[in-house]
Order: C-alpha cells, then structure tokens, then sequence
C-alpha cells in the first residue's frame, strides 16, 4: 500500500536509484 | 528534536562513511533506531540503511543469484510494484528494474521490513546486552539461535556484525569473511554517538 513510513521510503528510493546507477554504469567503451 | 533530526539526516552520510572508508568489503550497513510501541516495549526499527554491494570483480556486472527462475520473477515483481509506489509511475518499461534481483539486494530489501523486540534477533541481542555481536563463518549464522543470521547465511552472507550505539545498533554484513575489528567498532562508537 501507499502507507510507506518516510524513512523506509526514503531509504527505498536511494536504494532504487544506486541500483539503477550501477546497472547502467557506462561500458568501458 | 533539532538535534535528532540533524543526526536523522546524517545517518545515510554516516553509513556510507562506515562502509566506504573500512579496509573490509562489508556489503551493506543499516542502523536499526530504537523506539517503544503503543505498548511500552522496547522495539528496534528501520532507521537507515546503506547497501554497496558485494565486490565487483572488475566485470561490471553484478554477482548472479543462486534463485530459482520462479523466485526471480517474484522479487522483480515486488521491486517492480515498489519502483511505482516510490516514484508514482506506472511505467511497465524500467531495464534497471527487470535486471536479476541478487540475494544480497533482496536481503537488504526484506530488512526494511523487519523490526526486533525486547532483544530479539541479533540486533535486539546487541541492543538488550549492550554488547557487540560478531558472526564470522557459514557455519556459524547457519547454526545461530537468531532466525536473521540464519536468514543472512542463506542469501549468501558469511559475516554479520551487530555494535549497540547511542539509540539503536549498526548492523554490518558481507558476503566475505570478516574477523572481528577493534577499528570497527571504534569508527562505529564515534560515528553514531549521537549524544555527543
């Protein structure tokens, strides 16, 4: 549901945000 | 208040800190804030948490996960339904998303979840006894009383360390094999005093 407490929120968005940084990490090329 | 909501801010910097600046590949940090219910009783609960990873060897990808195809597809569904909830779109398409949810991440994930109480689990242990807990070895969190560390050695943690600061406890994890350090637990004692 919606209700998500805010510091699991926002530990839930960085989380989410790393990990796509780091799965598009740039190719040595 | 104004100080707790500065330390509050300052726990993701404080985390990343830990882990970034340790000799040891620790996988991930969270801090498990103390708090009492409606009830009075003491209750150990997400504060924060730092997730890093296990050790890139250099190929770019992440370490693959040991689950089964079924098991796969139900932590990408979850992380899928959580990426809308966080960021309010609907969007099927999100490659980061669908790519293999490893053990650790799904580890981390689930912890969000979790809280411990009157000294339960090895945070509430380390809390309740004012004490570090240090589980080095497979074997050793596969045969712990505590259901986490057992958990923890089943997506693929070798060492989990809980260390009681100020208001809750800092837990560490690594998929590798970690002795206990003294230079740990310091950087931990200066890190997270939050009433000094």
């Amino acid at each position: 549901n919606g209700d998500l407490p805010i510091a699991r929120k926002k530990s839930l968005q960085r989380f989410l945000d790393k990990r796509r940084e780091r799965l598009t990490c740039a190719s040595p090329y | 208040p104004s100080v707790s909501l500065l330390n509050q801010e300052t726990l993701q910097q404080r985390l990343q800190a830990l882990i970034e600046g340790a000799r040891e590949n620790w996988t991930y940090a969270i801090f498990w804030q103390s708090s009492y219910d409606y009830s009075g009783t003491a209750v150990l609960g997400w504060g924060d948490g730092y997730y890093k990873g296990e050790e890139d060897k250099g190929k770019g990808k992440l370490k693959a996960s040991s689950s089964t195809a079924a098991e796969q597809e139900h932590r990408k569904k979850v992380l899928r339904e959580l990426n809308s909830l966080i960021s309010g779109s609907t969007s099927p398409t999100d490659d980061a998303v669908d790519e293999e949810v490893t053990d650790t991440e799904w580890f981390f994930l689930v912890s969000m979840t979790q809280s411990f109480v009157n000294g339960g689990g090895l945070p509430g242990q380390a809390f309740f006894n004012s004490s570090p807990v240090w589980v080095a070895g497979s074997d050793r969190l596969a045969t712990s009383i505590c259901e986490r560390a057992r958990q923890g050695q089943v997506f693929g943690l070798q060492t989990m360390v809980c260390i009681p600061s100020a208001n809750g406890v800092v837990e560490l994890g690594s998929t590798e094999l970690i002795t206990q350090s003294s230079d740990l637990m310091n950087k931990v004692r200066v890190l997270f005093n939050f009433n000094n």
